[in-house]
């Protein structure tokens, strides 16, 4: 059940570009898939990297590098993406790393390697192959010593060295609960192989990176995408589905994360960050306490994520979920969340007022009231306008200045610059003292279309 | 909501989050875009990756298989004015209308929906043990004027705010109903006159249910469906 991948990392919408002079060493497989692309090129010897293009036709390009910023070049290519031999890009060891091959070449204090073909000054009796990977002088542990990764020194007087390359498990430590972790660590603390997050066997989950994007479910390596104590991976194990990974902790928690980004008033996104005092549900029912298992069992032990503020009974947001939250003090009611505490504006400083609904503003802002530039009226990128110079020539849409065209109701808007907000209202409120008037009930109001309901309760609802 | 039956509300929906679970109602006002509450969703300038609407089912976790169930992906999230607290979400292909879906209608701008008038909102949120919550709730609650409201909220309720009635049994929307519709009649069609917002206390008895005008925001919802 161990997929070829797994010593694979993948760079999505990437290319590895050989320069023109190597493009011959290129080997390229038409309609192979993903897999076999994978199994043929760790069959080949000198495959070191693999291009898997999807259109214009599925092509497995096999290349005997990896991106080392000579012999080839990553580029941005949305049809197409790299597939890397893990050893060979990893800047730390697993186990005793025997199977480093990376490209230190210099020992822990600081000698120069000497080249493994080399018998000067130091004789020893290693030979290169295609398969041992004792590369001109890089760092490398062919008799699995436990010191790992080292190599003949270039000085007379130290025969060799370690390289003092880190284990993937210290190379990256993890903070609270190690939620931000993005390191290389692709095995359980019990040695097992971490499964894919982009495979469904041999454990089926939800856990699929394009879903959660914010918590880079990357190749086979630890995350932790549910607030889990510990990062943690599916393994590739069938009888054994996820298990706990073993990295070292930081000793020191970074400063500026608690200084700058904690709320109480309000709170911003999903409220991770939210320190407030609420300590009821928005229907009013007291929280349980967070240090306390009655009457509502839980695992956020306040000691085990202490970086989320477990205190009292507050409202937080310990796993991601979509605002803070508490167990609530009665039985029948397990969790609730605490949108009763606001979302602290995001809206930037207004920097200009308008009149009435804005029709006439004629003044020089151009940025939403998120802070985001103004499109010009007169460009279709990134939005094609409907309403621009053209179809409105009194409207005075010049520049990308904010205007109200269509008469809104809310005031001056633009199109954005942001490709994901098509129109958005500006950085300008309404002169003090000017108020939205309401109008009375209208006598007859006709609809068709829509609001229909068929009332009677048909049989086969009742399950 | 606290105080509702079982019931039928074609137009309203469960938005789901990454888990599949229910977290939110909305409202259908087009086959490709529903209205929700801002207060659901943590930015209006994200993607929506992994978060849908589920309609056409009674059941808050239908069967596999449940028969009219639709599932639709959101693609896109859309803020209202400030003020509003309203988004609204594009669905990633329109929803199938048929019995059990259907979009419900827009007030015309402005419009102020006369006091007792016979409304209703739905959801399958919190119900404080009145009901059953593995269902869509509904429960009937006529609208009083702001005047009459702000008597109990002291002046507070704004005009792009409207309430309904206070029953001393507590009827009103709970956790995870918010979003959802408050739909009036109006001689054989049913009108979105209001949206659920989160309040303090949920069917507290006495206490009017307060919702988000829908009609003052008509014209950026049409502007929104079509640009």
């Amino acid at each position: 059940t161990r997929s070829l991948l797994n010593d694979f990392q993948r760079s999505e919408g990437r290319e590895l570009a050989p320069t023109v002079w190597n493009s011959a060493r290129v080997l390229t497989l038409p309609g192979l898939t993903l897999e076999d692309c994978a199994k043929s090129c760790s069959k080949t010897l000198d495959c070191r990297a693999f291009n898997y293009e999807t259109r214009p036709s599925i092509t497995c390009k096999q290349l005997p590098w990896v991106e080392d910023g000579s012999n080839a070049e990553v580029k941005r290519n949305v049809n197409c993406d790299l597939y890397e031999k893990k050893v060979y890009v990893r800047k730390c060891i697993v186990g005793k790393g025997e199977d480093y091959r990376g490209k230190v070449s210099t020992t822990k204090s600081g000698h120069t390697c000497q080249q493994w073909w080399s018998k000067f000054p130091h004789d020893h009796r290693w030979i290169p192959s295609s398969t041992n990977g004792l590369e001109l002088n890089y760092c490398r542990n062919p008799d699995g010593d436990p010191i790992g990764p080292w190599c003949y020194t270039t000085d007379q007087e130290r025969r060799y060295e370690s390289c003092n390359i880190p284990h993937c498990k210290d190379e990256v430590c993890i903070t609270c609960n190690g939620e931000d972790y993005r390191g290389q660590v692709d095995h359980t603390e019990n040695g097992m192989e971490c499964q894919r997050w982009d495979q469904q066997f041999p454990h089926q989950h939800i856990y699929q990176p394009e879903k959660y994007p914010d918590k880079s479910l990357d190749d086979n390596y630890c995350r932790n995408p549910d607030a889990s104590p510990v990062p943690w991976c599916y393994t590739i194990d069938p009888l054994v589905e996820r298990e706990s990974c073993e990295i070292s902790k930081c000793s020191v928690v970074p400063k500026r994360r608690v200084r700058f980004s904690f709320t109480t008033n309000c709170f911003r996104g999903r409220g991770e960050d939210y320190r407030g005092k609420v300590n009821e549900t928005t229907s009013s029912i007291p929280c349980q306490r967070w240090d306390a298992q009655q009457p509502h069992e839980h695992p956020f032990y306040p000691n085990t994520y202490e970086c989320k503020g477990l205190e009292e009974n507050y409202c937080r947001n310990p796993d991601g979920s979509e605002a803070p939250w508490c167990f609530t003090s009665v039985p029948q009611m397990r969790t609730a969340l605490c949108l009763q505490i606001k979302r602290c504006a995001d809206d930037i400083e207004a920097e200009d007022c308008y009149h009435e609904n804005g029709k006439n503003y004629r003044g020089v802002v151009r940025k939403t009231r998120k802070g985001i530039f103004c499109q010009k009226w007169s460009v279709n990128t990134p939005h094609k306008t409907k309403i621009n110079p053209e179809t409105h020539p009194q409207a005075n849409l010049t520049e990308n200045y904010c205007r109200n065209p269509d008469g809104d109701q809310h005031g001056p808007w633009c199109y954005t610059t942001d490709p994901k907000t098509e129109f958005d209202y500006c950085a300008i409120k309404q002169c003090a003292g000017e108020k939205v008037s309401l109008i009375e009930p209208a006598e007859k109001v006709e609809f068709s279309e829509c609001g229909k309901r068929d009332d009677r309760t048909p049989r086969s609802w009742s399950r | 909501i606290v105080g509702g039956v079982p019931g039928n509300s074609p137009w309203t929906v469960s938005l789901r989050d990454r888990k599949g679970n229910h977290f939110c109602g909305g409202s259908l006002v087009n086959s490709k875009w529903v209205i929700s509450t801002k207060q659901c969703f943590s930015s209006c300038y994200v993607d929506l990756p992994g978060y849908s609407a589920m309609m056409g089912t009674l059941f808050k976790d239908p069967k596999e298989g449940e028969p009219d169930r639709q599932t639709i992906p959101l693609t896109k999230i859309v803020c209202g004015p400030s003020e509003s607290q309203l988004v609204m979400l594009q669905l990633e292909y329109p929803a199938q209308f048929n019995e059990r879906v259907s979009q419900i209608c827009l007030p015309p701008e402005r419009y102020i929906v006369p006091e007792g008038t016979d409304c209703e909102i739905a959801g399958w949120g919190e119900t404080k043990g009145t009901g059953d919550e593995t269902v869509l709730n509904v429960a009937q609650i006529p609208v009083i004027s702001n005047k009459e409201c702000n008597k109990y909220f002291r002046g507070r309720v704004r005009e792009n705010e409207m309430c309904t009635n206070p029953f001393q049994g507590g009827v009103g929307a709970c956790e995870r109903d918010y979003g959802g519709p408050l739909a009036c009649q109006n001689s054989d069609c049913w009108v979105l006159e209001g949206v659920i917002i989160p309040m303090r206390r949920c069917g507290h008895p006495g206490q009017p249910n307060i919702f988000i005008r829908v009609s003052v925001y008509v014209d950026w919802i049409k502007k929104v469906m079509e640009m």
